[in-house]
Formats: C-alpha cells, sequence, structure tokens
C-alpha cells in the first residue's frame, strides 16, 4: 500500500463519522438513484468494517464532506475525462472529498445483466476511488483494491490485506473487524 | 506454436480498438535508442500519471533515451510488473487497460492533493 505525499487523513475527532452526497445536475441516467445509492452504501461499507469510520448519506451535496458525481471530459478540475475506457474516475486526497466518475463510461451495477464489452462495474471504481478519499494511493500489489488498473467486465470490491493494512495504518482498526473476514472472496474477473 | 483460433483474436482486439490508449500496441518491442512516431504521446500518458514530468522545452520528443528508460522500469516497479526497462507485452498490455486517473506517484503531480477550503 501507499500513501500521498504528507500521508493526508481526515483528522476529526472520534467517532469519525463522514457524510457524503450525491450532485444532483451530474448523475447518469440508466442507473436509477436508488440503485446508485445502494452500490455506494456497499461501497462505503466494506471500508467502515475495517476502520472506526463510518459514512453517512446526506442530501445537501454543497456541505457533505465526499462529494459524488459523474462528469464529462473536461469538468474544472484540471483532470479532464477522455471518453469511453482510458481514465474511469479519479478522486482526491484527504479532506478534499471530491469523488468524481467518467459519465462516458457504461457502468454496470450487474455485469451478467449489461452485455457492453467495455462495461465497467461501478462498485468496483467506487470501492477504490473511496480508498483515495481515505488516503490511500495506489498499491503495486495486483489483488488489491487500490491497484490502478480495473479491466472492463471486471468485479474487484473486497478488500485485500494490503488495502486493509493501509487503512488501518490511517484511522486504526474496527475492534468488530476480523482479518479471518478477508478469507471470503467474490472477487470475479473477465466475468461473462 | 500454437495460434489462437481467428475469431476470437478478432472479438479481442474489437473491445478495445476504439479506446483511448490502444495506439500504444504499436510501441510493443521498442527499445532504447529508437525513435518512433508518436512516442510522446506515450510519455505524455507517463506525465500524466506522475512518472514523468515535462521537459524544459515543454515538448516531449519521440526518442526512446535513458530517461525514459528509467520511467517505464519506475512504472513496472510500481505496478508489480517484470523490472525490465522495456515495452515489453506485460508492460504495454498494462498501459492499455482502464484505470484510476490519480497519479502513481508523491512526486510530480500534487493537484490531487488539494486542501479541502
Amino acid at each position: 500500500y501507499a500513501y500521498f505525499y504528507g500521508k493526508p487523513r481526515w483528522t476529526r475527532q472520534a467517532p469519525v463519522i463522514l457524510t457524503y452526497a450525491f450532485s444532483q445536475n451530474n448523475m447518469i441516467d440508466y442507473i436509477s438513484i436508488k440503485d446508485t445509492r445502494k452500490v455506494f452504501k456497499r461501497a462505503f461499507s466494506r471500508w467502515a468494517q475495517v476502520i472506526p469510520v463510518s459514512f453517512m448519506e446526506i442530501e445537501e451535496y454543497s456541505s457533505a464532506d465526499i462529494r459524488i458525481g459523474f462528469y464529462h471530459r473536461d469538468h474544472g478540475d484540471g483532470k479532464p475525462f477522455d471518453g469511453v475506457l482510458g481514465i474511469l474516475a479519479h478522486a482526491f486526497s484527504p479532506e478534499n472529498g471530491r469523488f468524481h466518475l467518467d459519465a462516458s463510461e457504461t457502468w454496470a451495477l450487474d455485469l451478467e445483466k449489461i452485455k457492453s464489452r467495455v462495461a465497467v462495474d461501478l462498485e468496483s471504481v467506487a470501492t477504490h476511488e473511496i480508498g483515495h478519499v481515505l488516503g490511500l494511493a495506489h498499491s503495486s500489489v495486483k489483488e488489491a483494491v487500490m491497484y490502478p488498473s480495473l479491466s472492463p467486465r471486471t468485479k474487484k470490491v473486497d478488500l485485500k490485506i494490503d488495502d486493509v493494512d493501509g487503512v488501518q495504518a490511517l484511522y486504526g482498526s474496527n475492534p468488530n473487524f476480523k482479518f479471518s473476514s478477508l478469507l471470503a472472496s467474490d472477487n470475479s474477473f473477465n466475468k461473462g | 506454436r500454437i495460434k489462437p483460433e481467428p475469431s476470437s483474436t478478432v472479438t479481442t482486439v474489437d473491445s478495445y480498438n476504439a479506446t483511448t490508449w490502444h495506439d500504444f500496441t504499436r510501441f510493443l518491442d521498442v527499445g532504447k535508442g529508437s525513435q518512433v512516431s508518436g512516442m510522446s504521446e506515450l510519455k505524455k500518458y507517463f506525465n500524466r500519471f506522475g512518472y514523468l514530468p515535462i521537459p524544459d522545452t515543454n515538448n516531449f520528443t519521440d526518442t526512446f533515451d535513458t530517461q525514459f528508460e528509467s520511467v517505464v522500469l519506475a512504472y513496472q516497479t510500481n505496478l508489480g510488473l517484470p523490472e525490465t526497462g522495456k515495452l515489453d507485452f506485460d508492460t504495454i498490455s498494462m498501459i492499455v487497460l482502464p484505470r484510476c486517473g490519480v497519479s502513481d506517484t508523491k512526486t510530480h503531480d500534487t493537484r490531487f492533493q488539494a486542501r479541502k477550503r
């Protein structure tokens, strides 16, 4: 695992509760907001299971700690997206909270149901970007969620020991977390 | 060596043909000392992900020089690839994959480290 320069983290007093919200104007229309919420809730919960940080969705975008939106091409942060595949998403280090996904991708909730060869699993990318929001940089461990690449039609959502070690070094361990729970994995590769 | 069936080859190529970095496959096995038109675009790729600073001239060249070899090596080290310093199959295959836009290194790209205002 690796960190951003200066090892930034969310520094508020315990219990740490980070709020997140979705942009009203920058979403995708072929996935319902209800389903999007479910996916992100699952992605946030994976991290919350291993560190003493919880995440709560709120309505008000501007006041949320983590602000999530889908954007095309140049969207004003100096890091334009590039159309289909290429760059899928990016997020900023603590305590910035910006979390941007490329609206040009074919985002998928269930790869079994989406036939596109360029479909990208939304939950996998969400889980990866939350790692950045928390302060993890890219890992050189291929199996880790924080590895920078993700093939189309691939699901990689389960945190690996490398991810857990990295984030727990920043925030400590969730008292309810057991490493043995990492052994059960439902990651799949080139599904479909 | 057994060749893959033509139908499966066509399918694989087809799926990535129109994607952002597919064109980089033509640099497969290009080595140090070579000059290949368009290699500056590959250097921009490495610049974008934190491996290569913008040169003083403000333009990347198409030359595979010693500095670029060390960039390729750093990329391979960072991503757990065989460390050859060459644009080998494993390296090119990784380059063309979709990925996160956040820089891989701590040094050259600080824009994702903005402070909350």
